[in-house]
């Protein structure tokens, strides 16, 4: 899922 | 995880660390502008809104509550503890940081990624975390001794951002479709607001003088 990709940086 | 990322988040931690530790040991947060404080708070809620319902790792678990907790406890010293909010400079930290938290929002209810109120609220942190130094920044321009710490406080804040640019730069090239342009372009508007203060933080490294903005 690619919005959780970034949802793993602060 | 990348160096980029470790070594941005670890700038980041600096950073609030810098500033607890001058206001908490000194007792004074001249120079400091409560504004961008605040607005570092609620970049802080807004982002992390998902700490305990959305878990991704201790790390991360560990980091979002370090950067809420010094966040909230940097505004409560500057508001509440009665020594320190003596140096605190009212007069001159004026900068209307209302009218950059209702543009930040209205831009996010407008370009997001998804229309969800976690979504938009976490676009909005992104927003305002980009614009959030400009009260402090403006404080630095009217007062003329930056005593180091303070210096070193927001050269460290301006450093974490641009490693992340690197990072996201290194995540492109290595992760199928890592594409975010929201979050790329508020970092990177976000790091070229620090670009003026890190020409002259770099000259006064250089030159071995006490740091001093123009006016």
């Amino acid at each position: 899922k690619e919005e959780s990709v970034l949802k793993d940086e602060l | 995880m990348n160096i980029f990322r470790l070594a941005g988040d670890m700038t980041h931690l600096f950073s609030v660390l810098v500033l607890l530790l001058k206001i908490h040991t000194i007792k004074s947060c001249a120079g400091v502008s409560l504004k961008t404080q605040e607005l570092y708070a609620l970049v802080f809620a807004a982002r992390y809104l998902d700490i305990f319902t959305n878990y991704i790792s201790l790390y991360n678990t560990v980091m979002k509550l370090i950067f809420l907790g010094s966040s909230f406890s940097i505004v409560w010293y500057m508001r509440y503890h009665k020594i320190v909010r003596r140096s605190y400079d009212k007069d001159q930290d004026t900068f209307r940081h209302y009218f950059l938290i209702l543009p930040c929002l209205l831009l996010a209810l407008l370009i997001n990624e998804k229309f969800t109120f976690k979504e938009v609220m976490w676009t909005f942190s992104l927003y305002l975390e980009a614009v959030a130094i400009l009260p402090q920044l403006v404080l630095l321009q009217r007062t003329r001794n930056i005593d180091n710490l303070t210096g070193q406080y927001v050269f460290l804040l301006g450093a974490y951002r641009a490693l992340y640019i690197l990072n996201w730069v290194y995540r492109y090239f290595t992760e199928p479709h890592f594409v975010h342009w929201i979050t790329w372009v508020s970092g990177l508007v976000q790091t070229l607001l620090y670009a003026d203060f890190f020409y002259y933080y770099f000259q006064s490294w250089k030159n071995n003088q006490k740091l001093h903005l123009p006016a």
